[in-house]
C-alpha cells in the first residue's frame, strides 16, 4: 500500500513537472530557449554534407568527420546551459561515452576507465539481505511473456479515455511504463554526479601507432594516448559537471559567435561601434583586454584541437 | 561470490568496441580494393584513414596485449560489438553462416583468454553487445525469439547469465551483475533504438520491440535501485539523435535523468571516433510534452 501511495505521488509530481505545465521555464533566461528534440534537429548541417551511407554502413576511408564534429561542438556543446540551469551537479545533463575502435578507421584505441572502491569493503560485508535474483526474473519473465498480447492488441484500445478526463486520470488509467516516474526527491544523486563508491575517477586512452609498428620502428604494442586528468582537459574525477564544464569550453567560442551574429542583427552593431570610438582614449587598457581575451581564445583553440586530435585517435585525419 | 569465490577488485575496467576482423585481409594488397586483393601498401597491422577492416593479427595481438599487460589489473571488459568485418566488398559477400562464424571465433578468442583456469568461469567478466554488423543484412534485427536470438545466445554463452536465457531470446538484452549486489552493467541491443533498422520504428507503439526493450530496462532498473546497485548502460550505437528514432533517444534520456542516483553513464562505440556525447534532459521532456499534447 505504502508503495502505491509513492507511486501515486510521484505520478502527480511527473505531470506537474512535465505535463500539465505550458510555460517555458527558460523563456525569461539570458540564456537561450531549450529546443525539444527534433528527428532533424541537431544533425541537420551533418545530413546535408553526407551521402546516406555516412552513417548507415560505416566503414570504408572515413570522410567527413571533422564536419560531424564541428556539427557537435555547434549543437551539443555550444548550447549546454549555464550553472543554474543545468543544476549544481549539472544533473540536467547525462552523457554517453563514446570510445575509440580496434578497427583502424583512424588508430587502433582501447580505454581503461578507473572507478572508486573507497568503502566497498565496507559495503560489500555488510548483511543486507534482498529477495533473491530468482523471483526478480520469475516475475520479468512473467511481464516480458505479458508482451504478447501487445502484438495481437489495436494499439487505440489501450488508450481509451473520456472527453471530460483531466491529464491525471488519463495518466493513471494507462500509465505507460516506458516513461519513468520522477526520482524520488529524497534519494541522494549517483556515483555520475557526485564523488562516491564507483565514481569515475578517470581514464586513460590507449592506442596503437601503426605507422610505426607497420614500418618496424615500433614493436606492437598500444601505447599511452591521453588520460582525462592531462593538463589540457583537466578532469579532476570523471563526475557529469567535470564534463559539462569541459563541454561548455569546447563550444564557447561557437556560442560566442553566434551571439555576435545576433547582436549584429539586432541592430546592436552601431552601439557597439559608438562604444569601441569611445573606448579609443585608453587605448592601452583595451590593448591589454584585448590580449586577455586573445588568450583565452588561443586556451579555448588548444582545447578543441587537442579533443580534435584525441577524437581522430592521434592519426592527423583532422590536418 | 557463491560462482566465483573471493574476488580482488582493481577499481579498473576496459572498454573495446568495434574489433572488425577480416579474414580476407592481405598485406602488401590494395587499399582501394579493401586491403584483399591486387597489389598495393596495405601494412600488416592495418592502416589509419585508409579505410580496410582490421587484419586477424591485429585483432589476436590486441588482445594478446590486454592479456600481457590488462588482464590482471581489471575487474570486467565492456565490450560494445561489431566483430566481424563490414558488408562492403561485392567480390565477398558476407552470407549469416560468416556472421556467426565470425562471432563465435572472437567470442572463443574473448573466453579462452578471459577465463579462469580452474574453472569455466571468467576471471574477468566480460560483457558484450550487439553491433549492427553483427547481424544479417546489417542493421536488420527484428524481435526474438528468432534464430539470430538463439544462435547468438550460444555464441556468447558463457558471458550471459543462465537465468536470463529466455529474456535474451526476446530482445538480446541482458545484464551482468561485476561486483555481486553491488555493480552491473546492462548491455542493451541498441538496433531496436537504431534508426537504420528497418525492421523497427519508434518505441511508442507497443508492438515494438524498443518499446518492450523500455519496459524490461525500467523493471530492472527499479529492482536496481531498489538494491542501492549502481548502473552502467552499454551497447553498440550511441545515443543521438542521428541514430536513434526521437521516440526512443527522448526515452534513454528521461530514464537515464530520472535514475540519475544509479545510473553512472553509457558506453558506446560504433561511430569510430573518441568523443563524449551530453543529453539534456529538458530538451527530451519537451519534446515528449510536445508528442503527448499532439494525442
Amino acid at each position: 500500500a505504502s508503495s502505491k501511495d509513492v507511486e501515486d505521488e510521484l505520478v502527480q509530481k511527473f505531470l506537474v513537472d512535465n505535463l500539465d505545465s505550458d510555460s517555458d521555464s527558460d523563456s525569461d533566461d539570458e540564456d537561450d530557449i531549450t529546443e525539444p528534440l527534433e528527428d532533424s534537429n541537431m544533425y541537420r548541417v551533418f545530413d546535408e554534407n553526407h551521402d546516406e551511407d555516412f552513417v548507415r554502413v560505416q566503414g570504408g576511408i572515413p570522410s567527413g568527420k571533422v564536419k560531424y564534429m564541428e556539427t557537435l561542438r555547434e549543437s551539443l556543446y555550444a548550447t549546454i546551459k549555464g550553472k543554474r540551469k543545468s543544476g549544481t551537479s549539472s544533473e540536467r545533463y547525462s552523457l554517453a561515452f563514446v570510445s575509440a575502435s580496434v578497427v583502424p578507421t583512424f588508430n587502433p584505441g582501447l580505454r581503461v576507465w578507473e572507478y572508486n572502491i573507497t568503502d566497498l569493503g565496507e559495503k560489500l560485508t555488510k548483511k543486507t539481505q534482498f529477495e533473491p535474483w530468482d523471483s526478480f526474473f520469475t516475475g520479468l519473465e512473467t511481464m516480458m511473456q505479458s508482451f504478447e498480447k501487445y502484438d495481437i492488441e489495436d494499439e487505440d484500445d489501450t488508450f481509451k479515455i473520456n472527453e471530460n478526463d483531466d491529464l491525471a486520470t488519463i495518466f493513471k488509467k494507462k500509465r505507460d511504463k516506458t516513461f519513468p516516474l520522477p526520482k524520488p526527491e529524497k534519494l541522494p544523486l549517483g556515483p555520475g554526479y557526485v564523488p562516491q563508491t564507483f565514481t569515475p575517477e578517470r581514464y586513460v586512452q590507449y592506442f596503437a601507432d601503426l605507422e610505426g609498428i607497420n614500418s618496424g620502428k615500433k614493436d606492437f604494442s598500444y601505447e599511452f594516448e591521453y588520460s582525462t586528468d592531462n593538463e589540457i582537459y583537466e578532469l579532476g574525477t570523471l563526475v557529469v559537471d567535470e564534463w559539462i564544464k569541459l563541454g561548455r569550453k569546447l563550444g564557447k567560442p561557437i556560442k560566442d559567435k553566434k551571439k555576435e551574429e545576433e547582436d549584429d542583427e539586432g541592430g546592436k552593431k552601431k552601439k557597439k561601434k559608438k562604444k569601441n570610438k569611445k573606448k579609443k582614449d585608453g587605448k592601452s587598457k583595451k590593448s591589454k583586454n584585448k590580449s586577455a581575451s586573445d588568450n583565452a581564445e588561443d586556451v579555448l583553440q588548444k582545447i578543441w584541437n587537442t579533443y580534435l586530435k584525441h577524437t581522430f585517435i592521434s592519426s592527423n585525419y583532422e590536418n | 561470490s557463491t560462482e566465483k569465490g573471493e574476488q580482488i577488485i582493481h577499481g579498473r575496467f576496459l572498454h573495446i568496441t568495434d574489433i572488425h576482423p577480416d579474414p580476407y585481409y592481405k598485406t602488401g594488397s590494395k587499399q582501394d580494393g579493401f586491403c584483399h586483393s591486387g597489389k598495393g601498401n596495405a601494412g600488416k597491422y592495418g592502416d589509419a584513414i585508409l579505410g580496410c577492416d582490421s587484419p586477424m593479427v591485429l585483432m589476436e595481438d590486441t588482445i594478446k596485449w590486454i592479456e600481457d599487460n590488462l588482464k590482471d589489473k581489471i575487474d570486467f571488459i565492456v565490450w560494445t560489438g561489431d566483430n566481424i568485418r563490414h558488408d562492403n566488398d561485392r567480390r565477398y559477400p558476407r552470407t549469416e553462416l560468416n556472421i556467426f562464424e565470425m562471432n563465435q571465433q572472437v567470442s572463443d578468442l574473448m573466453y579462452d583468454t578471459f577465463k579462469n583456469k580452474k574453472d569455466p568461469n571468467l576471471k574477468v567478466d566480460l560483457i558484450p553487445s550487439l553491433g549492427n554488423n553483427d547481424v544479417y543484412p546489417h542493421n536488420l534485427f527484428s524481435p526474438g525469439p528468432t534464430l539470430q536470438t538463439r544462435e547468438l545466445f550460444k555464441i556468447w554463452r558463457n558471458f550471459i547469465p543462465a537465468s536470463q536465457l529466455h529474456v535474451f531470446n526476446r530482445g538480446a538484452y541482458f545484464f551482468q551483475e561485476v561486483i555481486p549486489n553491488q555493480l552491473a552493467i546492462l548491455s542493451i541491443n541498441t538496433l531496436y533504438l537504431f534508426q537504420s533498422n528497418p525492421l523497427v520504428d519508434n518505441c511508442d507503439k507497443k508492438k515494438e520491440p524498443g518499446y518492450k526493450l523500455f519496459e524490461w530496462l525500467g523493471y530492472v532498473l527499479k529492482e536496481m535501485r531498489s538494491r542501492n546497485m549502481k548502473v552502467w548502460l552499454t551497447g553498440h550505437v550511441p545515443p543521438n539523435e542521428k541514430n536513434y528514432d526521437i521516440s526512443c533517444l527522448r526515452k534513454y534520456i528521461v530514464w537515464s535523468y530520472e535514475y540519475r542516483d544509479v545510473i553512472i553513464g553509457g558506453l558506446y562505440g560504433h561511430m569510430n571516433m573518441d568523443h563524449f556525447i551530453p543529453l539534456d534532459s529538458v530538451a527530451a521532456y519537451k519534446s515528449i510534452r510536445k508528442s503527448l499534447k499532439g494525442k
